[in-house]
């Protein structure tokens, strides 16, 4: 079931 | 100046409850047009965006202010909350405190500490999704505790105009599957077939603070962040939770 990623790897946030 | 009053002391925990479960601290933005607040969890796979208007209280007034809080401390008070107490929030700019208090067969009021917490300034990102699902909460909550049983994630997943929550373990496997036509389901706009896992435990969080016969919005795409949006007494709560993905 993979690797957890995070938000950060889905765009810039601040 | 800040001061609002709730009508319903425990619409309001709710909302307090659904961000405690993810977040140890927040800042709410306090604004002549109501509160807000934004936050990523502190690993960064969840963000927690609300918004409640000015139309959502009693009584509302308030200039511009920052009010850093400890999420735990205000849950263990808004815990103690009773049935139909009113709840006045209001802050104390000279003792550096935001008095909560409970106005039911007495007054009882906590003094919190606030703590300096910057705003974020973080937004929630306009991301656009090829499927939006409007699912009643108890029907989605019931699935992902089918889930729960064979393993601590799950798939989100559209397939042929079915909207699936899917989980595998070693031995077993659940499955879900709402139609367009179901009960359960408001509205399916369906753009492509999509597959993204998630960690269950954030879904269940995301999800704790809705009543069964409220309704979520969940956007979804394939290996993407899932967006859970639903309204709580006139406060909006938006969800971002970021995907598993295989390696």
């Amino acid at each position: 079931f993979g690797k957890q990623v995070t938000l950060d790897d889905f765009f810039t946030i601040n | 100046m800040f001061k609002a009053v709730i009508s319903e002391a425990k619409e309001f925990k709710k909302i307090i409850d659904a961000a405690s479960n993810l977040l140890d601290e927040i800042c709410f933005e306090v604004s002549e047009d109501g509160i807000k607040a934004r936050a990523m969890d502190p690993s960064h796979v969840a963000l927690v965006s609300m918004d409640i208007p000015k139309e959502a209280f009693e009584e509302y007034e308030a200039d511009v202010h920052d009010i850093g809080i400890d999420l735990e401390a205000f849950k263990k008070i808004m815990n103690r909350a009773k049935a139909k107490d009113k709840l006045i929030l209001e802050l104390d700019e000279e003792k550096n405190k935001l008095n909560v208090i409970f106005k039911g067969t007495a007054r009882r009021k906590f003094a919190l500490a606030l703590y300096d917490v910057s705003s974020s300034n973080l937004q929630v990102p306009d991301i656009e999704y090829p499927n939006e699902i409007l699912i009643k909460a108890g029907a989605f909550v019931d699935a992902l505790k089918d889930a729960d049983l064979v393993n601590d994630h799950v798939a989100l997943k559209v397939d042929d105009g079915k909207f699936i929550i899917y989980a595998k373990g070693d031995l077993n496997e659940s499955e879900t599957i709402f139609e367009e036509d179901s009960e359960d389901i408001i509205s399916m706009n369906i753009g492509e077939n999509a597959r993204s896992t998630f960690n269950l435990e954030y879904l269940k969080d995301m999800t704790k603070a809705a009543s069964s016969d409220d309704i979520l919005k969940i956007c979804i795409g394939t290996d993407m962040p899932v967006k859970i949006e639903y309204d709580i007494g006139g406060a909006n709560l938006t969800f971002l939770l970021a995907p598993r993905i295989e390696s």
